[in-house]
């Protein structure tokens, strides 16, 4: 196992046990800004962990970053580790929080968790899918088999309840972004309607400053707009919630590519896909601590 | 590990929503069949859809009678390997 961060290399992609001996020796090293919490636990008994970038203090405003929800979008875990590294870094005053995602062993393209229940032959619930805004309307599936099926309820899985937990009792998260794979895209709510959202302006235009941000870097393309008109209707997800709760600033990240490469991304593409996206987010942190409510 | 050599993703794109019925028809399938990357949206956007070896033949067979054909460029491809 490695001793420090300093030989731990993020144009790799890592197992699990490799990140969480990364998030290990991370906190031992910048003990002074960051902490590990736990969180909760995984269908598999697994501790789920954020990372907790703050200069003091309690319950100050925050944003919440998730990166790898989905077990087989790598390059989002990549990100996630590289986007802590940058933070703890550039040292500004401002509280963030982090979440890793279990990656499973066995199947390396697996999306869903792998909650089982009797009588249901197919495992898994789409932690996407899961959350209650919206929960069960079109976008997402009843049928335990499908790749976006929702659970028996809202919040039954114990990933997101975990996740809803922490965000309802921190009670001052003001942003929230939620980092997937693939497509190139930069999404805000709704997903589940099509009805738009009451600063919807404001969201569509921070969202073209953050994408003019990302495409600055390596010359990127990304879409953006809200999840129902560019990409598709999907209910129960995450961003929606946050949005439902009081978190004004919630974005989508479907990071690279379009689908030449898909989930397999190269590794060669890690430093400058974190990198882009880097800028994207931090031009909607600034934009959230410009703009208090 | 699972091993997934063999496995294609097959790149579709659907003229309406009628053919994007028919993919959601795979995505019911149980077992399933195949693993949508991208699922069926909306007929402007492409289904990203990884099909294990052992079901190539049929869900391309099923793609087929249904009037969703490999484009030219590969039957070239695959002809050519064939040779």
């Amino acid at each position: 196992l490695e001793r420090s961060t300093s030989s731990f290399s993020y144009s790799s992609y890592h197992t699990l046990e490799e990140i969480y001996t990364w998030i290990d020796n991370f906190v031992t090293e910048h003990s002074d800004i960051v902490s590990k919490l736990q969180i909760g636990h995984s269908f598999e008994n697994r501790s789920i962990l954020v990372l907790k970038f703050s200069t003091g203090g309690s319950r100050r405003p925050a944003i919440w970053i998730d990166s790898g929800i989905h077990s087989r979008e790598w390059i989002t875990h990549a990100t996630g580790i590289w986007i802590a590294r940058k933070v703890s870094m550039d040292r500004r005053g401002w509280d963030g929080v982090e979440v890793t995602c279990p990656a499973l062993f066995q199947n390396r393209l697996w999306r869903k968790n792998k909650s089982s229940r009797p009588g249901t032959f197919c495992i898994g619930v789409d932690l996407n899918r899961n959350w209650k805004s919206g929960f069960g309307g079109n976008g997402s599936n009843n049928n335990p088999c499908s790749e976006t099926y929702h659970g028996p309820s809202p919040q039954s899985e114990p990933e997101v309840a975990a996740v809803v937990d922490f965000i309802m009792s921190h009670g001052n998260v003001k942003a929230l972004i939620s980092i997937h794979s693939y497509s190139q895209m930069l999404m805000y709510p709704y997903g589940h309607s099509l009805e738009p959202v009451s600063n919807q302006e404001e969201l569509y235009h921070l969202a073209k400053d953050a994408v003019q941000a990302l495409y600055e870097v390596h010359g990127i393309e990304y879409i953006y707009g809200s999840i129902s008109t560019t990409l598709y209707v999907a209910s129960g997800i995450t961003v929606d919630w946050a949005y439902d709760s009081g978190i004004k600033y919630s974005f989508s990240f479907e990071l690279r590519d379009t689908g030449r490469y898909g989930f397999l991304l190269p590794a060669t593409q890690i430093i400058p896909t974190a990198q882009e996206t880097w800028m994207a987010i931090r031009t909607i942190m600034e934009h959230t601590l410009h703009h208090p409510y | 590990q699972m091993n997934f050599t063999g496995d294609q993703v097959l790149r579709i794109l659907a003229k309406n929503e009628k053919q994007l019925s028919l993919l959601r028809d795979l995505e019911g399938l149980k077992p399933q069949k195949v693993d949508f990357w991208r699922g069926p949206a909306r007929p402007s956007l492409p289904v990203d859809m990884r099909v294990p070896f052992s079901e190539l033949k049929d869900i391309k067979a099923y793609l087929e009678s249904h009037g969703l054909v490999l484009l030219d460029e590969e039957r070239e491809a695959m002809a050519k390997s064939r040779r």
